[in-house]
């Protein structure tokens, strides 16, 4: 049978910054051929197609999405294979190969982690899973 | 062909719809 792709609604502009990426407006509806962890999702909208930023996405019908409700603070360990240097007040700034703990995983691919007694959104793209349980 | 998603860590979510879970 066809293919249903899940659509949703953009909640705000988005101006693309790289040429993969397709430019949104509020109000438009996008088709989701593809969902990755990291955030970015591969939307085809009229005849254009690229990636767009799951952020600015709302499912048009009920949320289907498997995102856990709650933090979970036994978590995961991952090591971050990236340095990254918090912009807002609620993410965390983290050094390449630092291990920390995912607490919570969020589709927008920013993900809430925890290292020592700090906590914070950082970018599911810069981490690795360890492997190990600890 | 569908290309691999840009490198960069996409943009959060405007302001009014960040949740807060810190």
């Amino acid at each position: 049978g066809p293919i249903i792709l899940d659509t949703y609604s953009v909640i705000a502009d988005f101006t693309k910054t790289s040429k993969d990426e397709i430019e949104l407006r509020a109000g438009d509806l996008v088709e989701i051929v593809e969902k990755n962890s990291n955030g970015w999702w591969f939307c085809q909208c009229d005849y254009k197609r690229g990636w767009v930023p799951a952020s600015y996405l709302e499912p048009l019908d009920q949320p289907e999405e498997a995102e856990e409700a709650e933090p979970d603070y036994g978590g995961e360990f991952f090591v971050t294979i990236s340095s990254y240097t918090a912009e807002q007040e609620d993410e965390i700034s983290l050094q390449s190969g630092e291990v920390i703990e995912v607490i919570h995983r969020l589709l927008d691919g920013w993900w809430v982690v925890r290292k020592g007694e700090e906590t914070g959104h950082f970018p599911s793209m810069y981490l690795q899973k360890t492997g190990d349980k600890e | 062909t569908m290309k691999n998603p840009p490198q960069n860590p996409p943009p959060r979510p405007p302001a009014e719809f960040r949740r807060k879970h810190v």
